[in-house]
């Protein structure tokens, strides 16, 4: 019978884990799936490759959820994703190009081990389950641990704090192994995208200070032709434009690292909702939410195909 | 219960400083109250004119809303009692799985 998932409810670290499993038994042609390393709890870190296969060199898009554990509907939206990447790529023509062009690195959990903990034990735990050698506290903000700017305005050198940076940069193995994958692929990855909550905006460049970038008039059009298409699905509005002056100035951030690695289109999505339910946003919006994301998305990847002047 | 009840009373509280004054006053209340900021992530980041969205346990609600009062800085209860809405959200599919 087919597969029975409900992508319209939260799921465990472990359904999650079986559900890549199962996308990749049953898609053999357009889905590869491995690790990339392990967290500091020892499980393993998934990718799911989705594309058509084929000999030429594509370009590839990356996208990470579940950076920080509570932020559920990170890892609601990659799911979903690959579930209409699947399901469409028969008769959606926008779709099916971009999976025969591009391949896309989906990871649905970045944080495991954080996300595990917010299933089991404390539901609005933000950082990785590291242990820290002086201090009881534990974890590092994996979104401060990224080896630019590290540790500068806008993260704690605290152990305690949920903004903490780290012992040194890319000291958490998620980190790490994330930073390995995308420098060995970096001449083939051309966008990064990173999934969060809650704010609704979609930034790019740079958290870490007032500057402009210097491909800007691209990756600005990029993202004001995101949310438009976001706009069209149900008339939600995101506000978009650099992080520092969108959200607030931080440092140690994978999209700035991104950027400065070399990916010339790097994007953070802060998911829905403005506050209402924050964390807690119902499993009634997940359908809304992602399907406007996927919109989104597809842009930011369609425009990949295209020059931009 | 889901967490071993551990949300029960703890609530989601809204304020927005409207001067530096406020957001002064606020770093101190929270300094010494425990809160877990939703947004922004740290006090530091906290801005003249910007949302604070923050969660407190039930056995500071009273003192940090008593506080805020004091301080006169504008504040809301977004979510009255964190638990409950936990358990919505989790109710919610145990429905979805009867139907």
């Amino acid at each position: 019978s087919e597969f029975q998932y409900d992508y319209e409810v939260y799921h465990s670290l472990e359904e999650i884990q079986s559900w890549m499993y199962e996308m990749n038994r049953t898609h053999p042609h357009l889905v590869d799936m491995f690790s990339i390393g392990r967290s500091f709890e020892g499980r393993p870190l998934y990718i799911l490759q989705l594309g058509k296969r084929t000999r030429s060199y594509k370009k590839a898009v990356w996208i990470d959820c579940g950076v920080h554990a509570r932020e559920w509907i990170g890892p609601a939206f990659c799911q979903w994703f690959v579930k209409e990447a699947l399901h469409s790529y028969k008769y959606d023509s926008v779709m099916r190009r971009l999976m025969n062009q591009l391949n896309f690195y989906i990871m649905p959990v970045f944080n495991v081990d954080g996300y595990r903990y917010s299933w089991t034990t404390d539901r609005f735990w933000r950082k990785t389950r590291s242990k820290n050698a002086k201090y009881q506290c534990r974890g590092v903000d994996a979104n401060r641990n990224w080896k630019v700017k590290w540790c500068d305005e806008g993260a704690s050198s605290h152990p305690c704090d949920d903004t903490y940076c780290g012992p040194f940069p890319e000291s958490e193995p998620e980190v790490k192994a994330v930073a390995k994958f995308l420098r060995k692929h970096r001449k083939r990855v051309r966008a990064y995208i990173s999934i969060h909550a809650y704010a609704q905006m979609l930034l790019y460049p740079y958290s870490y200070k007032y500057a402009t970038i210097p491909n800007f008039s691209c990756v600005e059009s990029a993202a004001q032709n995101a949310v438009t298409a976001l706009y069209s699905a149900y008339g939600v509005r995101y506000r978009y434009g650099p992080a520092s002056t969108t959200l607030y100035v931080s440092s140690g951030s994978s999209m700035d690292w991104a950027y400065k690695n070399g990916i010339p289109y790097a994007f953070a999505f802060e998911l829905r909702d403005t506050g209402y339910f924050g964390f807690l946003l119902p499993e009634t919006l997940i359908n809304p939410t992602c399907t406007e994301t996927t919109r989104a998305v597809k842009t930011i990847a369609s425009g990949l195909l295209k020059k931009c002047p | 219960y889901l967490y071993n009840n551990r949300y029960a009373g703890d609530q989601v509280i809204r304020v927005t400083p409207v001067s530096n004054g406020e957001v002064e006053e606020l770093r101190r209340l929270f300094a010494n109250l425990t809160v877990d900021l939703w947004r922004p992530n740290s006090a530091a980041l906290i801005r003249e004119g910007g949302d604070v969205d923050l969660h407190v346990g039930r056995n500071h609600t009273r003192g940090l809303r008593a506080g805020l009062q004091r301080a006169h800085i504008r504040h809301k209860v977004l979510i009255s009692n964190l638990q409950s809405e936990i358990e919505k959200q989790t109710g919610y599919r145990s429905s979805r799985k009867r139907r």
